[in-house]
């Protein structure tokens, strides 16, 4: 099943996502 | 004495035991004073007492509706300095501000003492 | 408890082996289970990436731009998980108004975890289903799951 989702990855439990410094920001000059 | 809030603060933020310092983790979260200000004009110092490498921060302003599960900056109720690069920022948007010359980094680091004033119209 | 913990460490194996994803009527594709399953059951966990609830409404509006469908579960106040591009099979579970499993927030050696549970007896064959719990808004989504005590709208 996870064939029809492009990208995807099978997970057998939960991981933090691990945000990037720039995660909140909407534009950077 | 105005130090950093206990109560008022993101939970996964370390306060020391005389809370005049906060150390975080992983993501931008966010710790206000103990005290504000609604009018007049007004100033505060830090000094950045440890930043790792790969770490970063943001600085500022801070009205009682800003959320505390994001960087300073991140919403309208929010005005913040970022280390990297100097970046100021309001409601996620970042604009250049300073470039304090720091080789590799721009901004602030370890060390710096930085200053931040606030200009409020008096009451009639 | 310790009794929530012995059973959970036994869950990996279980869901992989006792339930699989096939078409639904209810939508697309959903979840079954191999084995007759007892009320109040341990089934699956719904795992996926643990992300701050302020990630939620971009990460749900980049999905939508790309044509993605959003796979999201509320821990809490603080908490979701995105199961959208790294989960398991419990992101096909789908919605039904009158459904026979329901979900529960377990502590588990100091982290949460969301775990389906039998909310009744359920029958070789059956396909999986909990309450979404939507909350109100505007723009309806319908709802598909032609239960007899449908409510006609997810949220």
């Amino acid at each position: 099943w996870s064939a029809f989702a492009p990208d995807f990855k099978e997970l057998d439990e939960n991981v933090e996502y691990e945000e990037r410094e720039s995660e909140y920001d909407l534009e950077d000059e | 004495k105005c130090s950093l809030a206990l109560h008022d603060r993101a939970p996964q933020l370390k306060l020391s035991d005389d809370r005049t310092c906060v150390t975080g983790e992983k993501g931008y979260s966010m710790v206000r004073a103990t005290h504000g200000v609604s009018h007049g004009s007004w100033y505060f110092e830090v000094t950045i007492k440890e930043k790792p490498s790969n770490s970063a921060l943001r600085i500022g302003w801070a009205q009682k509706l800003a959320n505390l599960q994001a960087p300073c900056g991140y919403d309208k109720f929010s005005y913040s300095w970022r280390s990297r690069k100097g970046t100021r920022f309001h409601d996620s948007i970042g604009k250049s501000y300073s470039r304090l010359v720091e080789p590799g980094t721009g901004g602030f680091t370890q060390g710096d003492v930085l200053g931040f004033y606030i200009n409020l119209p008096l009451l009639d | 408890d310790t009794c929530s913990s012995t059973k959970y460490r036994h869950l990996k194996d279980f869901s992989k082996s006792a339930l699989v994803v096939k078409r639904s009527p209810i939508h697309g594709r959903g979840l079954y289970t191999l084995v007759d399953l007892n009320q109040s059951q341990m089934i699956i966990e719904y795992s996926g990436e643990i992300i701050r609830n302020e990630l939620c409404d971009r990460r749900e509006k980049f999905y939508e731009s790309k044509g993605i469908g959003c796979y999201m579960f509320r821990i809490d106040e603080f908490e979701v998980i995105d199961a959208t591009t790294k989960g398991n099979q419990a992101r096909f579970i789908n919605h039904s108004c009158e459904p026979n499993c329901i979900s529960r927030v377990l502590v588990i050696g100091g982290h949460k975890h969301i775990v389906i549970f039998a909310q009744r007896a359920i029958s070789r064959g059956e396909e999986l289903t909990y309450d979404y719990k939507f909350p109100k808004e505007d723009v309806k989504i319908k709802c598909l799951c032609k239960s007899s005590k449908c409510r006609r709208y997810l949220n």
